[in-house]
């Protein structure tokens, strides 16, 4: 099975 | 005061597809340098970065920054009411303004509307994004990339992504059965139909079909699309608008577990 990651787990709030 | 006009409505209304049916709304942040949008779609899983530089415009000022926060559907059908040649003019008074207008212009001067739309107070923080040396960088014609994305949407939910020295590879598979569309780099580097491929390492990764389908609609603006691949990061892939800009979409992966 896969996971879907989501944005948060790779880019930083500015 | 802000003013942006372009000389044809099309290009905006391209742009406006483009994001439309991933982002709800979002905040069009305009400066000097020109308009930047960056807004993540409702389960945080894409974001989309919008780039219209000042001097892509016909005319353009804008005397201090400011943040307009429009809800994309509206947008979209105040845009629906221009013709595609007509000229198109973005104006707010306001250094804070509560509402924008939108002129179109048709070519023999004959016709002028106005259409004013109100603006939205949108909370959102912008996030970094990480300068990245990607493994592949694949460039390939961008009905291709819709064409690919639409069939194997088909077969399965997700779909994987193989790039290597031979070419790329796309695959997925369900209850159907199973589908493989491989491209391999063509010799003329030049033409609208050129795949290229350049690349550190082979890289496989895995994402949702559904949201590679909603980045292809922004196949209008660009005859070529640039995919970008390192292992275990996301996906980037970024279509030209013109000399004026770009539209850039980051898609998180899916990881096994």
């Amino acid at each position: 099975t896969t996971t879907q990651k989501t944005i948060h787990n790779y880019f930083e709030w500015a | 005061m802000f003013e942006a006009s372009l000389a044809q409505s099309a290009i905006l209304k391209k742009v406006l597809d483009a994001i439309k049916d991933l982002l709800n709304e979002a905040n069009f942040e305009c400066t000097d340098d020109g308009i930047k949008v960056q807004a993540m779609d409702n389960s945080h899983v894409s974001l989309v970065s919008l780039e219209l530089r000042s001097d892509g415009f016909e005319k353009y000022r804008c005397d201090r920054n400011l943040s307009m926060g429009v809800n994309l559907a509206s947008m979209a059908k105040i845009m629906r009411c221009s013709s595609n040649s007509d000229k198109v003019t973005i104006k707010a008074q306001d250094d804070n303004p509560d509402k924008v207008s939108f002129i179109f212009e048709s070519s023999n001067q004959e016709r002028i509307s106005d259409y004013e739309m109100k603006l939205m107070d949108i909370d959102a923080d912008q996030l970094g994004i990480p300068d990245t040396e990607y493994s592949c960088v694949v460039k390939m014609p961008s009905a291709e990339f819709a064409r690919i994305c639409k069939d194997l949407n088909q077969f399965g939910e997700s779909l994987v992504i193989s790039c290597s020295k031979e070419g790329i590879k796309f695959s997925t598979s369900g209850d159907l059965g199973s589908a493989n569309v491989k491209l391999a780099q063509t010799t003329d580097a030049d033409k609208d139909d050129a795949v290229t491929i350049e690349m550190r390492s082979p890289v496989t990764l895995t994402f949702a079909c559904r949201y590679l389908n909603h980045f292809t609609k922004a196949t209008p603006l660009s005859s070529q699309v640039q995919l970008s691949m390192s292992d275990e990061i996301p996906l980037l892939v970024e279509y030209r608008i013109g000399d004026m800009g770009c539209i850039k979409y980051y898609l998180a992966p899916k990881i096994d577990d």
